[in-house]
């Protein structure tokens, strides 16, 4: 059986505000190490993947591989009943119906206790392979929200081109075109303000700015993202947690 | 369909 206790609920609702718009049912695969999703959008041209490693859970208990297979949207309406300083404990059974959720609040005073039908999910077995990138690039997810909403309202794809010094992102559309270039640079007293490149060779590449905007809803799980590019491999933005990570695969437009 | 097609090798979707 499965059986975790979150110190935050905040944690989990962050987690699937940002990746509900993305995929709607999807299986969370509980084992001993932690939970995990994996899930590609209906259109294949993004993906997914989270982890919540069992080190963020205390206690974690997992004795064998469990899918819980789950529709967002239920899950958005049950866990908008959280606070999110409430302690958040998930518990199923080996083969489960149904997911249980406990909130508790701090003072331990008040405790609401929900029931998720889960349902059985046919998902695409991926694996997603090491990979080598031309240009990693840290800056603050503020920062990367901000400049992708902006473009937005000009065009409908955005090409980002980095270099040893800096990345620019631009986009041209019918009423004109925008450019945001950043510079790299170390923010000393607030780390998180720090833009760094790491450039094996100069990479530019265009993407849809629909998908990157919807990845900007996981902002609030970290003050920075990695973007990790290489020509003709799909963008990767990575948004860290404490324990665990959402991470975002894009295919970059090649002309189709 | 390059793009879904260049999803679909690099993620070895079985």
């Amino acid at each position: 059986m499965l059986e975790a206790r979150l110190e935050q609920a905040g944690v989990l609702k962050k987690v699937v505000e940002a990746i509900k718009d993305l995929v709607q049912d999807c299986n969370f695969d509980c084992n001993d190490s932690g939970i995990a999703l994996q899930a590609m959008d209906n259109s294949h041209v993004a993906l997914v993947s989270m982890s919540l490693s069992h080190e963020g859970f205390s206690p974690y208990r997992c004795d064998r591989n469990i899918a819980l297979g789950i529709n967002l949207n239920s899950l958005t309406k049950v866990l908008r009943a959280a606070q999110n300083e409430d302690i958040l404990t998930l518990k199923a059974a080996d083969s489960p119906d149904s997911l249980n959720l406990v909130f508790e609040n701090t003072e331990r005073d008040r405790s609401s206790e929900y029931d998720i039908k889960l349902m059985d999910i046919d998902q695409e077995h991926l694996g997603i392979p090491d990979t080598d990138y031309s240009a990693t690039v840290v800056l603050p997810s503020a920062e990367f929200q901000r400049i992708c909403r902006d473009l937005s309202q000009l065009s409908e794809s955005v090409t980002i081109e980095a270099s040893k010094s800096s990345v620019k992102f631009s986009c041209s559309g019918d009423i004109g075109n925008g450019s945001v270039n950043l510079r790299q640079h170390q923010d000393l007293e607030k780390p998180d303000q720090s833009t760094s490149i790491e450039l094996v060779e100069p990479v530019s590449l265009t993407f849809s700015l629909k998908y990157l905007v919807n990845f900007c809803k996981a902002s609030a799980l970290s003050p920075t993202v990695k973007l990790s590019l290489s020509t003709d491999v799909p963008l990767l933005v990575e948004y860290k947690m404490e324990a665990g990570y959402v991470r975002f695969y894009l295919a970059p437009k090649i002309g189709d | 369909y390059k793009t879904q097609h260049l999803m679909i090798v690099f993620f070895d979707v079985l």
